[in-house]
């Protein structure tokens, strides 16, 4: 409901992901970028090959939450040397699923008419965030209660110096939603929730110190492996 | 509002959190 959920999710700048030594003189850059809940893969291509480049496609190898290309990817006129052209993939969720090591690794396949290049980038997983992850209280208590303490993973975030309202609004822009709040013995007790694309539920207690720029962060998921990389997007969300 | 009990436990899960 606030400018943040308009403007979207904390978008990354874009990184190298092929260099062009590596791939006959395409150079790929990109990142990722969740708005009103659409998931696209931003890019930039560029030649610094003496010839034009054509024929472009795209294909990313099975992963983790099942992420896929949801149109073609069109470069509409061939690529003069030294030009560069600015691409926006809408991406889909319901693609193949396999677990990839780290959870967010994602392997990517471009080709030209030049050959086949091969790349894999990390994605932060706040793009997995959807709109509607903010959990019934009661349901939050109740799946609190439920997950087991071995499942809560416990983590600090420094160099914080938000207080829980900045904090709060921040992450809900990145649909990281606060349940409930309550203060004691002047700690701030936020109690979040957050959904993944494939329907995995993230509990979460964040505490903010007054004064204190470390908060610490505890996780509850019935799938554990995914808390390290919450915690990830987290920082991202907070530190940017 | 209904008093459904909740705000009430939030902050029973809060105090038990910072004390258990």
């Amino acid at each position: 409901s606030g400018v943040g959920s308009l403007s979207g999710s904390y978008v990354a700048p874009k990184a190298v992901w092929l260099p062009a030594m590596k791939a006959k003189g395409l150079e790929i850059s990109g990142t990722f970028t969740r708005q009103v809940g659409s998931i696209t893969m931003d890019l930039q291509l560029t030649n610094k090959a003496l010839q034009a480049m054509t024929d472009f496609a795209i294909q990313f190898n099975r992963n983790s939450f099942g992420l896929a290309p949801a149109a073609p990817l069109q470069v509409h006129a061939p690529l003069s040397p030294n030009q560069t052209v600015e691409i926006s993939l809408p991406l889909s969720s319901v693609g193949s699923v396999m677990k990839m090591e780290p959870l967010n690794n994602l392997q990517v396949a471009v080709k030209n008419n030049i050959d086949v290049f091969y790349f894999s980038t990390l994605y932060s997983l706040h793009i997995l965030f959807v709109e509607d992850g903010k959990m019934d209280r009661q349901m939050f208590l109740a799946t609190w209660k439920d997950i087991p303490n071995e499942n809560e993973a416990q983590f600090q975030i420094r160099d914080c110096p938000l207080n829980s309202e900045a904090v709060s609004t921040k992450l809900q822009s990145s649909n990281i939603f606060t349940v409930a709040r309550r203060t004691v013995e002047g700690q701030d007790m936020l109690y979040q929730s957050l959904k993944l694309t494939n329907g995995i539920w993230v509990l979460a207690e964040l505490r903010v110190q007054p004064g204190n720029p470390s908060l610490t962060l505890s996780l509850k998921c019935r799938a554990p492996e995914v808390s390290q990389h919450v915690h990830q997007a987290y920082e991202t969300i907070l530190k940017n | 509002e209904l008093d459904d009990g909740l705000d009430e436990a939030f902050s029973r899960l809060a105090q038990s959190r910072t004390n258990p």
